[in-house]
């Protein structure tokens, strides 16, 4: 798929890559 | 085969199958997810990389910008005083003649 | 307790379980597999826009600096113009004086 349409601010692109390395998966 | 019918046929074989294909669908789907759990994390983490990487690189541009408009502006100047001395020049140069 | 036997004690549960509990399971890793994939894929796309907007900051860094150096060169060569008039116009009016 193309570039995602609505690219997050950096803060909020930060917070996210941070929840997806903090993020538990069982 | 549509991705309905590829549900459906998932599902009914997921109910038809006995416990030792069930078993092995739980190892194979453990795997993968292990798999791509690991491959979600390198993603964060190269793209965590690259954000601070570009902010820095923003930072070092905004730095060069100020320093850009400085030193344009002591050009301007020097270049508005440089007209001043040379039409004071000129002028003196026409009293003296005449 | 320890991953080994964290791992351990999975393999019994798997083996120990019966079908429902291995159907809720394959249910489960299933969904999970899918909700991790995604956010692979959402993390790599943000990632190479990330990349593609800092390779872009950087030309414009670089086309900045090419501007910067330029103008500095041409206000050293103005201050030196500068400083060879006032020098000229100092001897002027010293042998004048004299």
């Amino acid at each position: 798929s193309g570039t995602p349409c609505s690219m997050p601010q950096s803060g909020v692109l930060a917070n996210f890559f941070n929840s997806l390395l903090t993020k538990k998966v069982g | 085969m549509s991705v309905e019918d590829q549900r459906y046929s998932d599902a009914m074989r997921v109910l038809e199958a006995g416990p030792e294909w069930l078993r092995a669908e739980i190892e194979r789907l453990s795997r993968e997810l292990s798999e791509t759990t690991h491959e979600k994390i390198q993603a964060a983490e190269y793209g965590l990389v690259v954000l601070e990487e570009k902010q820095q690189l923003k930072q070092q541009y905004d730095d060069l910008e100020i320093e850009y408009e400085t030193v344009r502006q002591e050009l301007d100047m020097l270049k508005e005083a440089f007209g001043q001395v040379y039409s004071n020049h000129k002028k003196v140069a026409a009293d003296g003649e005449s």
